[in-house]
């Protein structure tokens, strides 16, 4: 919680206030990631894609290989969230990624049925 | 817009009437009461005025159709909130009727007053979880109320043609709904 990420293109008047989000902010050092390399930290985003209903895998030890199921997780978001589909790590899809969010996934979710704990 | 799926909705008979109450455990102080209150109650009439579904408040938490509460971290669920910003609040399908949101936000019903860069408006994401209660999935529309995001001191209240569109296709029109005056509304908004 040291060095929030700051969302450096605001897209519209309510966005002037700096964005921080400590939860994600390590994701704003992906910017400009792209597929093949190996990038410290980068199965944390694939958690997210996971969680929010972008990946799915069966085994949830995630890499730090930026793989093809990253790709493929990313262009859905991208499609999902009215962004351009370019299927890279572009600023503006990890401003989208760190903003504040509802916890419900994207994709037709199940899990907000009741569950017993 | 869309569904949850298997597309859930409240089954009982229309009109319906459901009623929430707030947990007297799972709460800020950050916020007054009244104003948590009437932040809810704004919140659930944008959907009551366009669906036939009546919220009413209970004092009774037990047999409320609708629990809200403020929680932190690991609350029991299984999704543990992440303190500041992040993941803001969830809220679960039809017809659970559980609302969560995290205590650890910067909750706020007046930007004016709530000064704060992290501030997050209340009654934006109230109306947001609000239409997970009802069976909305989250829109690709970014417009619309639910669109998964929402940026601090932004407020998000009015439903737009794509949040409607998709609760009447669950619960049909409330008969007092004027579409065409809806419609006009959201094209001048967009025409800015």
């Amino acid at each position: 919680r040291t060095s929030p990420f700051f969302s450096s293109k605001p897209t519209n008047p309510t966005n002037n206030h700096k964005i921080r989000s400590y939860t994600w902010h390590e994701f704003g050092k992906f910017v400009d990631a792209t597929r093949g390399n190996n990038i410290n930290g980068i199965s944390e985003l694939k958690k997210y894609f996971h969680r929010f209903g972008y990946l799915k895998m069966d085994n949830l030890n995630f890499t730090d290989l930026f793989d093809d199921h990253l790709e493929h997780a990313l262009i859905k978001y991208q499609e999902k969230l009215g962004l351009s589909v370019t299927g890279k790590l572009d600023e503006n899809t990890v401003s989208q990624i760190i903003s504040p969010r509802c916890g419900v996934s994207d994709s037709a979710p199940k899990f907000m049925h009741a569950k017993r704990h | 817009y869309a569904f949850f799926s298997g597309r859930p909705r409240w089954s009982r008979s229309i009109p319906i009437t459901l009623t929430y109450a707030f947990s007297p455990e799972n709460v800020i102080t950050s916020l007054s009461k009244s104003e948590i209150k009437d932040a809810f109650r704004r919140a659930f009439s944008h959907w009551a005025s366009v669906i036939p579904v009546t919220f009413l408040e209970s004092k009774d938490y037990g047999f409320a159709d609708i629990k809200i509460g403020f929680y932190k971290g690991d609350h029991g669920d299984g999704e543990p909130f992440d303190g500041v910003l992040g993941v803001l609040a969830h809220a679960f399908s039809p017809e659970t009727g559980r609302f969560h949101l995290d205590a650890a936000e910067t909750w706020a019903v007046d930007f004016d007053r709530k000064k704060s860069d992290e501030a997050i408006d209340l009654e934006s994401v109230a109306t947001h979880e609000i239409g997970h209660l009802l069976g909305l999935a989250h829109t690709s529309v970014q417009e619309a109320v639910m669109f998964p995001s929402l940026r601090p001191r932004e407020k998000k209240v009015d439903l737009k043609i794509d949040d409607i569109k998709g609760i009447q296709a669950l619960y049909g029109s409330n008969p007092n709904f004027n579409d065409q005056a809806r419609s006009e509304s959201d094209t001048s908004i967009s025409n800015g």
